[in-house]
């Protein structure tokens, strides 16, 4: 463990705290992806089922169930609670139909396993990194359209933006520090990929903290 | 596991 990782662990848990306080302040799920929180479920169950295979740690087991059950509760509300279901516009969350973001992460993670060799847990392991690269990608889509970012919601893309950028820091950090260290030249390249769909909201956030005004993205 | 994928992080 590292200052890197746990930083971002913590800002990623932050993250899905603040989703929670906003969906539970404002009774309002206006400006949030119901896509993405799908998304993001499918990408920690994928990933998390070394939970019933090996134990690392308690930090470890305690967040991986968390963001599992943390983001299953955002989908419950926003699915099945009043009033906060009512005030979801699934017609401003259609940029990408699911099927066509999970069927390229399975096939790329099926090719990877022709190069890494066959292992089920490495399989879901593979899917679940390409997926999260691209799970922020129908939230940011909602953002543009809605244009005013409420206070929360803006903390919320914020804080998971800075979990991914610290990630990047905690691979430098560790592939200098930890002995025999192996580069995962995949999870590197998707996390990029991640981070630099953050790129653009870090931007306009910053400028609207500076401005001290409200926050909204350009038309 | 194949890999040596850092199941250790989240």
């Amino acid at each position: 463990m590292n200052i890197f990782r746990l930083v971002g662990d913590l800002c990623h848990l932050a993250s899905i705290l603040l989703l929670l306080l906003k969906l539970r302040a404002s009774k309002n799920a206006s400006g949030i992806s119901l896509k993405t929180q799908e998304l993001f479920l499918a990408v920690f169950v994928c990933r998390y089922l070394d939970l019933f295979t090996t134990f690392y740690s308690v930090y470890n087991s305690v967040m991986k169930v968390l963001y599992i059950a943390l983001t299953a509760l955002i989908i419950h509300m926003m699915r099945a609670q009043s009033p906060i279901r009512g005030t979801y516009d699934a017609s401003q969350d259609t940029f990408l139909h699911v099927k066509y973001a999970v069927a390229p992460c399975a096939a790329l993670a099926a090719l990877t396993m022709l190069v890494q060799g066959f292992d089920v847990r490495d399989l879901f392991w593979n899917f679940s990194i390409y997926l999260e690269a691209i799970a922020i990608v129908p939230q940011l889509i909602v953002l543009q359209r809605y244009r005013e970012v409420e206070n929360l919601t803006g903390h919320y893309i914020f804080f998971l933006g800075a979990y991914r950028a610290l990630y990047i820091l905690n691979w430098i950090y560790r592939s200098f520090h930890e002995r025999g260290y192996k580069h995962h030249y995949v999870v590197y390249f998707a996390g990029i990929v991640q981070t630099a769909l953050y790129v653009d909201f870090f931007y306009y956030y910053a400028i609207s903290k500076y401005r001290g005004g409200k926050f909204s993205l350009p038309s | 596991s194949s890999s040596d994928a850092p199941h250790d992080e989240l």
